[in-house]
């Protein structure tokens, strides 16, 4: 019968994208502030 | 015979964490490792390049196997290091030629890429039971994030480097490293992965990550068909659920695009697995509710567009059933291959493995037949009609608007007329129970989301083997959610539509379990 | 079989929100001694949070930005002097801040008095006095 898909730790509500805090298969990180912001660095900021 | 030289190489990696340990290094430092070790050759010939990378590799791992129970972050100290080298030699390196240097940046890259590769297959095959895959999932995940943070302001260089760790991840799937399957599947959902190769332009890396979600399934197969799920199968299986997930949230129409392929693999036993895939509909789309009372599914604007399906659907046919099948769709002239599906679907004996889900049908096959013939006969559903509406709109006069405005939509007498309907009666009476449940599973997978698939396929009902169709719906509907929403108002449609008279088939009554689960689905639904 | 053994194998090392997070460049070699009641560690995502940037100095930023290149602590730093009205100039590789209104603003570029930030000389911030700052060096 499978199982509950809303048990496995995603928002699957969640109006955001899940990719940007979907941290691994294996774990969920207790909040969002866990999983590292993405940042991009401009190529300019190597000084 | 170099041992000397490899002892060499390791003191110049050693220097190197040195280097990338100290607080106050930045780029200027690290630009003159590289050219000290320039000029001492180490980067010049492949021999002794591939030696040293082969080295550092090596010398990270055994350092973190060497440290990992003391401390972590220490122990992936030569790991860190690593990743950094190879982010700064990409980043020195340019093309001998000096035209397209962001193209021998990726093939260097490629180059050290399948260097670590060599290095894992070797742990893998001499360590066994003691791979250790962490070591080799820092490396990748630590080259994925700092490629992203460098090149991603570059798209088409950053593609390059993603499909050059896509081909990587490719050679490393589990059917062939069993023992990094956790470490893989870490890496291909990626942050800087997955949703970077799927976000591409144009969704050209769609068919790269398809292929890795295949392997997944291929190698999940055997486990999954078996009896008991252990502890590591079990483990795997959710993290396929969750990795899903996030497709399913945020690129369902990756799914709805190569549904096809992914149920070519997924075990039929896998009913919610395959339910999740079939679910996913696209994002502009709004489904109306399958519950609302006398839905006319065949004026839902969507219903008569054909669903983009970018699997090679046909590749499974031979080319002399295809054609066989083509003549037979076109002239309607008795052929042979009409009389013997069972041999033509059986698996040869001895090709039956476990990668076969344990049935004794070539179930690719099947599915392709069904989808394949299904397409056509919608074509020439929609050849005829707008044949009639030629003729109508001359003679609409005479008989009336009934014509000129019959819906659009085929009734099920006339798609029941074609020959695309021959041949599934056939597959029908021909087939054996197991045959033709794996035939009927094919149809219910192409009830999706509002399509002409999903129109067709839900039409296509016999009044015979009604106990069997029952089935196969039932099964997708008692398992957790989600439910296709084809399968949805297919089984509203059996259940309330008197022309099928469902409540007086005596398997409805056939048990008082049987009979409790139908009034509850029949509630629910 | 082998399958099998293999899985249990990767099984037993299943990986950690340790293994695949981001290095943590700066580990101090020999940390000085302080007495064992003060923080022997900066407090874990300290460094990680927009919110704290807003409480460093100027000079803390500028330190930051360009001795933590290329990681988030850096993001950070720039994206705190933006909100603080600096400018990234990408000849000059340092930030400009309008002293006063320009003199001339067109679609190209703008031109006035300026503080900038030396930090290959003396570490400090100067003023310069007709500036152009054409919007091509932008960041």
């Amino acid at each position: 019968l499978g199982r509950d898909l809303t048990t496995l730790g995603l928002s699957l509500n969640s109006a955001e994208p899940l990719y940007g805090t979907f941290a691994s298969p294996w774990f969920e990180v207790p909040t969002s502030a866990d999983v590292e912001a993405e940042f991009h660095v401009p190529a300019c900021y190597n000084v | 015979d170099n041992s000397v030289l490899r002892e060499q190489l390791a003191f110049i990696f050693a220097e190197w964490i040195r280097v990338y340990q100290l607080p106050t290094s930045n780029d200027k430092d690290y630009g003159a490792f590289i050219n000290s070790i320039q000029q001492q050759g180490v980067l010049k010939g492949e021999e002794i390049s591939s030696l040293f990378f082969r080295v550092c590799t090596e010398m990270s791992v055994e350092s973190y196997i060497k440290y990992k129970v003391t401390n972590t972050t220490a122990a992936y100290q030569g790991v860190d290091a690593f990743v950094k080298l190879i982010v700064t030699l990409v980043k020195h390196y340019s093309d001998p030629q000096g035209v397209n240097h962001s193209g021998a940046k990726v093939t260097y890259l490629t180059t050290l890429l399948s260097i670590i590769v060599l290095v894992l297959a070797q742990a893998h095959e001499q360590r066994r039971g003691q791979f250790n895959q962490k070591p080799f999932l820092r490396l990748f995940s630590g080259l994925l994030t700092e490629m992203m943070t460098s090149y991603e302001s570059s798209p088409g260089m950053y593609f390059q480097i993603l499909t050059a760790f896509s081909n990587t991840f490719h050679t490393l799937q589990p059917l062939v490293f069993p023992g990094f399957t956790y470490g893989w599947l870490s890496l291909i959902s990626h942050r800087a992965f997955m949703p970077k190769l799927l976000l591409a332009e144009n969704g050209k890396g769609w068919a790269s990550f398809q292929k890795l979600l295949v392997c997944l399934f291929r190698f999940l197969i055997p486990f999954l068909v078996g009896g008991e799920m252990r502890d590591t199968t079990r483990a795997l299986y959710k993290g396929t659920l969750r990795v899903l997930l996030v497709l399913l949230h945020d690129f369902p129409e990756f799914l709805c695009d190569y549904h096809f392929s992914f149920c070519d693999v997924i075990p039929h036993t896998c009913i919610q697995l395959r339910n999740l895939i079939l679910s996913a509909f696209p994002r502009n789309m709004r489904l109306p509710d399958p519950f609302t009372p006398n839905l006319k599914v065949d004026l839902l604007a969507e219903i008569h567009q054909p669903p983009r399906v970018l699997s090679d659907y046909t590749s499974s046919l031979s080319v002399s059933m295809k054609s066989d099948v083509d003549t037979y769709l076109r002239t309607r002239e008795h052929a042979a291959f009409l009389d013997n599906w069972q041999e033509i679907l059986a698996l040869d004996p001895n090709n039956q493995d476990l990668f076969s889900g344990g049935s004794k049908y070539n179930v690719p096959m099947i599915n392709s037949l069904v989808l394949y013939v299904g397409v056509n006969g919608i074509a020439q559903l929609h050849a005829s009609k707008s044949e009639d509406n030629g003729n109508s709109s001359s003679s609409s006069k005479d008989i009336g608007d009934a014509n000129a405005n019959r819906s659009s939509s085929s009734s099920s007498s006339q798609i029941a007329q074609t020959a695309s309907m021959d041949i599934f009666q056939k597959l029908l009476t021909e087939l054996d129970s197991e045959g033709r449940y794996l035939f009927l599973s094919a149809i219910a997978n192409q009830l999706r989301y509002p399509n002409s698939h999903t129109h067709y396929f839900s039409r296509a009902t016999q009044e015979k083997i009604k106990e069997q169709i029952t089935r196969v719906l039932l099964e997708r509907l008692i398992v957790n959610r989600p439910h296709p929403w084809g399968l949805l108002i297919t089984f509203i449609e059996l259940i309330k539509n008197p022309r099928y008279a469902f409540w007086d088939h005596a398997f409805t009554r056939i048990d008082p379990d049987i009979e409790k689960l139908f009034d509850s689905v029949s509630r629910s639904v | 079989f082998f399958a099998q053994q293999m899985l249990e194998a990767s099984y037993q090392f299943m990986p950690e929100a340790v293994d695949t997070e981001r290095p943590k460049n700066y580990a101090p070699k020999d940390p000085y001694p302080t007495p064992s009641y003060y923080p022997q560690a900066p407090m874990p995502g300290v460094f990680d949070s927009p919110a704290m940037f807003e409480k460093f100095d100027i000079d803390t930023l500028f330190f930051i930005f360009y001795y933590q290149q290329g990681t988030y602590q850096q993001y950070l730093a720039a994206r705190e002097l933006k909100k603080q009205s600096w400018r990234f100039h990408k000849k000059y590789l340092t930030w400009f801040q309008r002293h006063e209104e320009p003199k001339a603003i067109t679609d190209d570029y703008e031109q006035g008095t300026y503080i900038y930030f030396d930090y290959e000389g003396a570490w400090c911030q100067r003023k310069k006095t007709d500036f152009r700052f054409e919007y091509k060096f932008l960041e």
